[in-house]
């Protein structure tokens, strides 16, 4: 009885950490379909107009955006060198890094939150390598829930 | 019970095993990916795609592109919020993303 | 006073990190308090000129 509780709380701790685990790779596959997406929109538009955007009017990858009404005052104090900048704010505001961006853009085929058109889904699939097209499809039908067994 | 519960833990331990492997090809794929210099190059948005991302027009979309590192820090003081900035590698860019 | 720590300039990997920021900016009784002050304050006597 003994043996078989300490089996019951084993299996408890494997599940824990296997939903955790699979929700990490849902989201490296996301961001690697929306980057993939991004680069291929990208060369795409670049081919058509012959010609890279003119340097000012894009943002290149990393970055993070703060999002706020118009409304909002903001005082900003920055470092000469601006390596260090403090910011206060009067009202609310939100923070989203440039995965959230892309998410919002279409970059991941709908994928984040489950809802991908078969030729989505198709598109997603050829972005990723052979052994995560089971994940793939699993997340465009919602969030993985059952546990890949192997073997 | 016992003989059923050993069972599931192994197969429990397979499927954990093989999670964690791909986990660290993905982290290893994305980086391989953004540190491709072609990828580097073809690697943004631009200023109408986070206009449509965050769709209301009253708001203001305030870029940060920080050196790897930076440390952000959000505190709570009682009047008002406080957002620092602290880079160690290199200067920081912050810039309103223009209106249409 | 609460504060969140977290390191940008990075791409990829993480998971949403800002989720737990917003939901303190955007929580926070702060906020409310601020709109009961700005709606309560008695209107500031306009200066004689």
């Amino acid at each position: 009885a003994q043996e078989c509780q300490n089996l019951e709380v084993e299996r408890q701790k494997r599940l824990e950490r296997i939903k955790q685990k699979q929700s990490q790779l849902q989201e490296l596959i996301l961001q690697q379909i929306a980057f993939k997406n991004l680069v291929q929109r990208n060369r795409q538009s670049e081919q058509q107009t012959n010609r890279p955007p003119p340097p000012n009017s894009v943002i290149h990858l990393p970055f993070i955006i703060v999002n706020t009404s118009k409304k909002t005052v903001i005082d900003c104090s920055i470092s000469n060198d601006k390596f260090e900048y403090l910011f206060n704010f009067d009202s609310m505001f939100e923070i989203h890094d440039d995965i959230e961006v892309l998410k919002r853009m279409g970059m991941a085929c709908g994928l984040e939150v489950g809802k991908c058109s078969p030729e989505d889904l198709k598109t997603a699939r050829g972005l990723v390598p052979k052994a995560l097209e089971p994940y793939v499809t699993e997340m465009a039908q919602g969030p993985i829930n059952n546990v890949y067994i192997t073997g | 019970r016992h003989r059923d519960l050993q069972k599931e833990v192994s197969h429990l331990t397979e499927a954990e095993d093989k999670l964690d492997e791909l986990i660290t090809k993905c982290n290893l794929q994305l980086r391989l990916l953004t540190e491709d210099s072609q990828n580097k190059k073809l690697g943004y948005v631009k200023c109408q795609d986070l206009r449509k991302s965050f769709d209301s027009p009253d708001q203001l979309v305030m870029v940060i592109r920080a050196p790897p590192e930076t440390q952000m820090q959000v505190s709570e003081p009682s009047e008002g919020y406080q957002v620092s900035l602290k880079s160690t590698r290199g200067p920081i860019d912050v810039f309103l993303c223009p209106d249409d | 006073r609460s504060r969140m720590l977290v390191s940008i300039g990075e791409s990829f990997g993480t998971t949403n990190k800002f989720q737990k920021i917003n939901q303190m900016v955007n929580s926070s009784d702060w906020s409310s308090f601020k709109r009961t002050l700005d709606l309560g304050s008695a209107p500031k006597p306009l200066k004689r000129l």
